[in-house]
């Protein structure tokens, strides 16, 4: 998740799954954004959709109607417009934030790796992101302004570990259309580096936290995949996009196995 | 304005509203993001505030309160971290969309222009702007994904125009980081091109809008000035960001100048 916008949420959360899947492990992708671009990414036209994660917000017993198989091993639920009204509708409803957590529940089967792309915003769509799930992955450019807002994701983060989901850790940020080269991006990634550095010792959900390896660098392939509704494997499966995104769906799971 | 994330909404408005102020013509930059990325960017501490946009929306007479003299000829109504619950605050309170338009109204003295920087949503906050404003433009990046959600926002001004403010309209889109020679953003630019030329002779608020020209071409030096709280002419005066802003900002001056 992160409140910044274009910081490559989507293109992350549609390759990682994708990565994941491809590894034979089962992974289920919540599309929580009313954009719906890792429903469009995945090439999953709305108009015939039963379901959607706006009817599991207001019901979360109708999940299993909205999960939608997308790939082999990888299953979505996807988003749609109306979603962007969910977050006014939320607000009056009981346990508002737990919406979500209680639509993942009632979904058949288990899934190993639960995946959810997020709005660029703070509000209840993303609060329902935090209390389901156990770790919070943070997609970034190395550019000041993305930077600006890290503190005030930890802070939420951190309040909500202590309200509603006490598991709730940061495990690490993934650096996006990383362009290496830049004096900028080496500063920023130096500042990161620093700040995750001073915390390894501290009490907050993002101890031990770091950049995952290896950065995804800039890409056009990455852009243009969505439009054939294709994951970068199946449009350019030697790029550099497809490599960066395979080694880091590797590292995650590598990580998570040792947990 | 524009719902996706990171196409470069607030580094146009900035760099805009600098671009006319240096032309001697007088400017309001309201900041509506709680991101706080326009006040940030002209080094503006939002400790330092006696109040911000967040009061004007909750009672409008205090917007001259809230007024800042950022440069010559350039005034900003600040953002700050509290905006953020304001959607959820404003949702139950009468005109709720009218507060922005009223709070300006409220200020001493006439700005030629009023540039507003939109968060990446479609919810109350850009509500207010679209009521508050004549013309709307739509920074985006020529990428498949940022695409995507222009039909929805042109809806939404549409719908604006009916109900609250008639008089809307959009006069343009501006390309940000703009990489001319990818064959992808040359399709998604045809794609716009053509959308706009089918659009000259039809009853629509974006009836004979089109491509403003130059485009901001992807230059580093945009990303780096906000860090030293600068716009792009006080950083790097002649760099590609410096001149393409220039050349834009005139662009817009002498249209809006015709009307
Ligand atoms: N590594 C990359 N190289 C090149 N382009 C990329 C890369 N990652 C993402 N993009 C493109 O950059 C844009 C922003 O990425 P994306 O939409 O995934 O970000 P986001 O954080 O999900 O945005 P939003 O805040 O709107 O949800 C998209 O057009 C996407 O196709
Ligand atoms: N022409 C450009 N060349 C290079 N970098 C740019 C350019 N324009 C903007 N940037 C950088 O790209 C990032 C996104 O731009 P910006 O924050 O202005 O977009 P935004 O639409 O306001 O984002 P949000 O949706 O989060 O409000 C920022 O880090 C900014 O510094
Ligand atoms: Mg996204
Ligand atoms: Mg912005």
């Amino acid at each position: 998740m992160n409140q910044k916008g274009g910081v490559g949420k989507s293109t992350t959360a549609v390759n990682l799954a994708a990565g994941i899947a491809a590894m034979g492990r089962s992974v289920l992708l919540v599309d929580l954004d009313p954009q719906a671009h890792s429903t469009l990414h995945l090439g999953i036209d709305q108009d015939t959709l039963n379901a959607s994660i706006y009817d599991t917000l207001i019901d979360p017993a109708r999940a299993p109607d909205a999960l939608v198989e997308a790939r082999k091993n990888l299953f979505l639920l996807p988003s749609v417009v109306d979603l962007v009204g969910a977050e006014i509708e939320l607000a009056s409803m009981p346990a508002r934030e737990k919406r979500l957590a209680q639509g993942i529940v009632s979904l058949p089967g288990r899934f190993e790796f639960v995946i959810i792309d997020c709005p660029p915003s703070l509000g209840l769509l993303t609060m329902n992101a935090l209390a389901a799930v156990r770790e919070v992955i943070v997609p970034l450019q190395a550019h000041f302004l993305a930077l600006q807002g890290l503190s005030r994701l930890l802070e939420t983060v951190m309040l909500v570990g202590r309200s509603v989901n006490p598991r709730l850790r940061v495990s690490g940020a993934i650096l996006c259309m990383h362009e290496e080269k830049t004096r900028h991006s080496k500063e920023v990634v130096a500042d990161l580096e620093a700040f995750f550095k001073a915390s390894r010792e501290k009490d907050v959900p993002w101890r031990g936290a770091g950049l995952y390896r290896p950065p995804i660098r800039r890409n056009v392939k990455l852009a243009e995949c969505p439009s054939f509704g294709q994951t970068i494997f199946e449009y350019a499966r030697w790029c550099p996009g497809a490599l960066d995104y395979e080694a880091l769906s590797k590292a995650i799971v590598t990580q998570w196995d040792r947990f």
